[in-house]
């Protein structure tokens, strides 16, 4: 997908690291996301923000991402990813 | 619950404007801190918690505007994105701190193109630093994203929604029904406007309205960090800039709701430090006040304290070592707060207290650090831990505190004619702007 254009020198991956939809970014691999992560980032993303799951960047989850918001994460650190069982 | 839930073990908790917005010509210092105090009031409407403004460096909520990187792991980004954050309650020590972005164009009362409104985020922000975190409910308050203006501070209610999670925190305030639903009036519109601080009377100042200039004052106190001076049924209030709010004293009971109507006057005030309340002395009795309101069950005897029936002249809190003290005429006395009992081995001659006279008016802690004791038209700065008045004390009252020249008056007597009005003679009509002060009574 591509970066959305309001939030201000984020791209669009970080911003879903940033608010708690992506786990931090691997030390090993760096950046790098899985797509299969990073659609559900997106989706959880998009049903948090009372959007369609599209699981893309789709212009109504682009526009969500510019709005001014509060810094804190949406889903605080440790809750996503794998669970144990 | 994403998240093990967080709160806060006490419920009262203060607050504080550390820094504020450095390029609004909007938003004032007074307007900024009466939004913070409305926005909390929002939580502590509905829970059982207290939050107190207080001038000192370790307020609970610490509220600063700020921006860029500073240094909490929160960087703000510049206009637009991130706006505002505040830390969850826990042992960290920036449990509660709100952080507003200075780089926005913070507003109140303006439409939703002008800017961001201050009073909505402060409310979700501060709903974060009682400890809940977002939710995706749209018409929630904390929903994470601006949502614009939420209109009147003074008539803003939370959703039900938002009211089930601060209760399930902290409860229910005694005075709040749980089971009032989304839809349904409450069956009292709550007197929203009754706890505005209001000390302007719309009445002509009466006549015996005493002269500020003149006075001595029967107590003198620190409350929220603004100093409070009382002479008989009035009292002058000025900032914690030392700026006078207002000439006219204001009407002690059209502000401290709940004093006798009898009651001519006060002999000692001071703000508890463990709970911010507030507690007059007369005679032998004495008021609790939250706020400006008086709590249940009062008057009481003094000797609660552990005091003499035969009154008390003088209380304070001394900021060096936080405990009360209260002096009556040549002996002093030291009260714990925390055990609410007197310190052993008091009272003690006020003799120790070097350079300050017996029989004081009243006493006062102030931000400087400083202890102040009035007498007469004097008073007299003890600094720091200090048990003695600095040299060049006792100094006049009512020219360091309440704008007065040395030879000012309030009013002209009143048995004079006013020779300014009758002979067109303003030579002899007193102009304050030659003194270089303009005062003005304002709210926000």
């Amino acid at each position: 997908g591509a970066a959305p254009s309001g939030t201000a020198q984020l791209d669009s991956v970080d911003w879903l690291s940033r608010f708690g939809y992506l786990p931090s970014p691997d030390p090993v691999t760096g950046q790098l996301q899985t797509q299969e992560a990073l659609t559900r980032a997106i989706r959880a993303m998009q049903r948090f923000g009372g959007l369609k799951e599209t699981g893309i960047f789709d212009q109504d989850t682009l526009l969500l991402m510019g709005t001014p918001r509060c810094s804190l994460p949406d889903v605080p650190e440790g809750s996503t990813g794998r669970s144990r069982r | 619950a994403l998240m093990p839930q967080s709160k806060w073990n006490k419920r009262h908790l203060s607050w504080r404007v550390r820094t504020f917005p450095k390029d609004s010509a909007l938003l004032g210092h007074d307007t900024v801190r009466a939004l913070m105090h409305y926005a909390l009031k929002v939580w502590s409407d509905i829970a059982p918690l207290n939050f107190h403004e207080v001038a000192g460096s370790d307020a609970d909520i610490q509220i600063d505007f700020t921006k860029a990187d500073h240094e909490d792991g929160y960087p703000f980004d510049g206009p637009g994105g991130t706006v505002a954050h505040a830390f969850f309650p826990g042992e960290k020590f920036s449990a509660g701190d709100t952080h507003f972005d200075d780089d926005e164009a913070w507003t109140f009362r303006s439409p939703d193109a002008d800017g961001v409104d201050l009073f909505a985020v402060a409310v979700h922000e501060f709903g974060h630093a009682i400890g809940l975190i977002h939710t995706s409910a749209v018409e929630s308050i904390m929903r994470p994203y601006y949502q614009g203006p939420v209109g009147d501070p003074l008539k803003y209610h939370l959703t039900y929604e938002d009211k089930v999670r601060v209760w399930q925190l902290y409860g229910v305030r005694d005075s709040v029904s749980h089971t009032d639903r989304p839809g349904v009036p409450p069956p009292t519109e709550p007197p929203v406007l009754g706890d505005v601080p209001n000390n302007r009377s719309t009445l002509p100042m009466a006549r015996d309205a005493p002269d500020r200039c003149s006075s001595h004052f029967d107590a003198v106190a620190q409350i929220r960090g603004e100093a409070f001076f009382f002479k008989g049924k009035y009292f002058w209030r000025l900032t914690r800039e030392k700026h006078l709010v207002s000439l006219r004293p204001a009407q002690i009971h059209r502000f401290w709701r709940g004093l006798p109507p009898s009651l001519d006057g006060v002999d000692a005030v001071y703000e508890r430090a463990a709970d911010h309340k507030i507690v007059f002395f007369k005679g032998s009795r004495y008021w609790l006040f939250k706020d400006n309101i008086m709590e249940e069950g009062y008057p009481r005897p003094i000797s609660d304290f552990g005091l003499p029936l035969d009154g008390v002249d003088a209380a304070f809190v001394w900021l060096h070592n936080h405990k009360t003290y209260f002096f009556r005429e040549r002996r002093y006395w030291r009260y714990d707060e925390q055990l609410r009992q007197m310190d052993p081995g008091y009272p003690k001659a006020s003799a120790l207290w070097k350079g300050l006279p017996p029989d004081l008016d009243d006493a006062m802690s102030w931000s400087d650090g400083s202890s102040y004791f009035f007498k007469g038209r004097e008073y007299w700065r003890v600094p720091g831990s200090a048990v003695e008045a600095e040299p060049g004390f006792p100094r006049l009252t009512s020219t360091d505190w309440l704008l007065c020249s040395q030879m000012q008056a309030d009013s002209p007597d009143p048995e004079a004619p006013d020779a300014a009005a009758t002979t067109g003679d303003t030579r002899r009509q007193p102009d304050r702007a030659h003194d270089g002060y303009e005062v003005c009574s304002c709210t926000s």
